[in-house]
């Protein structure tokens, strides 16, 4: 009784994979996590490194379907098959029967972490093994607290690549030179690109001139649906609008149609995502603002712009410059915190704040946060980025 | 009256002989083209077949489709079949 090597693996060390969809059972946070861990399970053990893109095409594709989902192995629902991955010969994905109820860290429903583990053993180029308690063993092993890999699947994937690196300096994937995949762009210097898109932390968020709302965070922005952001998202920054993230503010003005990114002392102007020609330009065009501002909105009450930075407010109005008895404190604003990291008004014509993850509506009848039910703040991960 | 159902837990989920071949098949114990119209040599090939899943699956070898055998058919698994290559 052993391991089990189905006979092709692949021929690099470095891999990516994409989670290219995902289950409504968890937060998108915990997939990423419980997957990158999965991942690690198999890199600690050898030379293999497993780093997470967001576009592109990926070495490892990680996705959960119902049914049939194209590739001729129809899911059967709740219980029966949990998942499957195809051997390196044949493309390496894994995917994930979306009719289970997946959990982690508890032994109530189908542990992702556990099957996803198994799963990335035969997209290394593992069989099912016939040892008892192997992770490669076929049938579900449920949820195991603090998993660590039985010698039999390390003995088997040992055997295919080979062991760690003695001075691996940590199991964190190591920064990648520039990779001369045109589709994949480069990673910067740090090597660590992870916009958590559920931290639900905002540096800006604003809408353009065709109606699309847009949320940044680092260095990576999204256009958010109703519901979330759109496919394809998070993408960089820099990429599409050109400005290095992370950007302090962003502001619109429905009467023109533009839509400022602002960062320390100047600024970008655009229409819909398209750079306007003479941008960027200094900040002291927005005669008496601050550089370096918290945020930017046009209040929906009387039209006027606001710039906020730490506990204070400016009043600006266009043409002219910060309106006399500027700054005022921000407690003016009754039931905001003391700092704001971003602020709009979306195409409800309510104004929004957002900070630390949270965000809060204001009431502008009242001159205060809104009250209902459930009471602000809420959290933004929750209610603008579908997590 | 609605006639009398025994307790869950005492009904052992299972799969018919019917369902017990296709499963073999499925997961590799058993070449597809398997034909059931018998034979010494098919009935060797299906003992050998449910032997070698009664390995993988820690149970008792008989090399029949036994009580035990059928049940550990409904078990939540990986879709990968377990003889490859």
């Amino acid at each position: 009784r052993r391991y089990a090597i189905q006979g092709s693996r692949w021929r690099k060390h470095d891999l990516t994979y994409r989670i290219s969809a995902y289950t409504q059972d968890l937060p998108a946070f915990e997939v990423e996590s419980a997957v990158e861990k999965a991942f690690q399970v198999w890199a600690k053990h050898t030379p293999l490194t497993f780093t997470r893109i967001y576009w592109g095409r990926p070495d490892l594709d990680v996705k959960f379907s119902v049914g049939e989902h194209g590739d001729g192995n129809p899911f059967d629902g709740a219980g029966g098959e949990l998942a499957h991955a195809f051997f390196p010969q044949y493309g390496g994905d894994a995917h994930f029967d979306d009719g289970e109820t997946w959990t982690v860290r508890t032994p109530g429903g189908t542990d992702l972490f556990i099957v996803a583990a198994h799963e990335f053993g035969h997209s290394l180029g593992l069989g099912h093994s016939d040892v008892r308690g192997s992770l490669m063993a076929p049938f579900y092993q449920g949820y195991t607290p603090a998993f660590t890999l039985p010698p039999d699947d390390v003995e088997g994937i040992q055997n295919l690549y080979g062991v760690a690196d003695i001075d691996r300096p940590s199991p964190h994937p190591r920064p990648r030179p520039p990779s001369n995949d045109v589709d994949v762009p480069d990673y910067d210097a740090r090597g660590t690109v992870d916009p958590t898109t559920c931290s639900g932390h905002l540096d800006a968020i604003t809408r353009t001139k065709n109606g699309s709302t847009y949320a940044f965070a680092g260095e990576f922005f999204w256009r958010l649906n109703d519901i979330g952001p759109d496919p394809g998202y998070p993408m960089r920054i820099h990429d599409i609008w050109g400005v290095v993230g992370p950007i302090d503010a962003a502001l619109f003005w429905p009467s023109t149609g533009k839509t400022y990114l602002i960062k320390g002392e100047r600024y970008w102007r655009f229409t819909n995502a398209v750079l306007d020609e003479g941008y960027p330009a200094s900040m002291e065009r927005f005669r008496g603002v601050p550089t370096n501002v918290d945020a930017a909105f046009e209040w929906g009450r009387n039209g006027k712009t606001y710039f906020i930075k730490g506990n204070q407010y400016w009043r600006y109005s266009k043409g002219w410059g910060v309106d006399d008895g500027y700054p005022q404190p921000l407690s003016v604003w009754t039931g905001l915190p003391d700092r704001i990291d971003a602020a709009f008004q979306w195409k409800n014509g309510k104004t929004y704040f957002f900070q630390g993850g949270r965000y809060w509506r204001f009431d502008d009848d009242n001159l205060r946060v809104a009250e209902s039910d459930p009471q602000y703040p809420r959290s933004t991960a929750e209610w603008w980025l579908g997590c | 009256m609605p006639t009398p159902v025994p307790p869950l837990s005492t009904v052992k989920p299972t799969v018919s002989p019917q369902q017990g071949l296709k499963y073999l098949q499925k997961f590799g114990y058993l070449s597809t083209g398997t034909s059931q119209a018998g034979g010494l040599q098919a009935q060797g090939n299906l003992n050998k077949a449910i032997r070698q899943f009664q390995r993988f699956a820690h149970i008792n070898i008989t090399g029949e489709l036994d009580e035990a055998t059928l049940e550990m058919m409904t078990k939540e698994r990986c879709g990968v079949p377990d003889i490859v290559g």
